[in-house]
């Protein structure tokens, strides 16, 4: 909660690092990380949901292959999914949020090739039409 | 009876 905030000015980089280093030092630490991340993500505030993008960025370049193989599963990804996809979520996303997961994915691909479902569920998402080239 | 397979996952949502 500190973490997303709307109210920061800033990013809260202590509680981002405690956060951090509660995913990959408690016992359940990445369970309980990924559930709490797919809830914030979906957060009718913009600011909330954009600050929670950008703690997911942060601990899938900081926390390591077991919480790659976490938000690589269809289980964390549809949650992302929902948001941008009109049949869920995505008309009472905002741009920027949508944009912001898009992107994600997007360099997730290039940068976590091991995890193969990123790239299937960006490939439907360019079938279905949700992402434009 | 179901067979359960292995896979620790969730089918993909279609958008």
């Amino acid at each position: 909660e500190r973490v997303t905030n709307p109210q920061n000015q800033k990013p809260d980089v202590a509680a981002i690092e405690a956060f951090c280093v509660m995913l990959t030092k408690e016992a359940e630490g990445i369970q309980i990380g990924i559930k709490l991340l797919a809830t914030q993500i979906q957060s009718i505030n913009e600011s909330e949901a954009l600050q929670a993008l950008s703690l997911l960025d942060t601990c899938m370049k900081r926390c390591g292959p077991l919480f790659h193989a976490e938000v690589g599963k269809f289980r964390f990804l549809n949650e992302m999914i929902k948001l941008v996809s009109p049949k869920y979520l995505g008309n009472r996303t905002t741009a920027s949020v949508r944009q912001k997961v898009l992107q994600l994915l997007y360099a997730w691909i290039r940068d976590y090739p091991r995890e193969s479902k990123i790239k299937e569920a960006y490939e439907m998402l360019k079938k279905q039409g949700v992402i434009e080239e | 009876p179901v067979i359960r397979g292995f896979s620790d996952d969730e089918p993909l949502v279609i958008a």
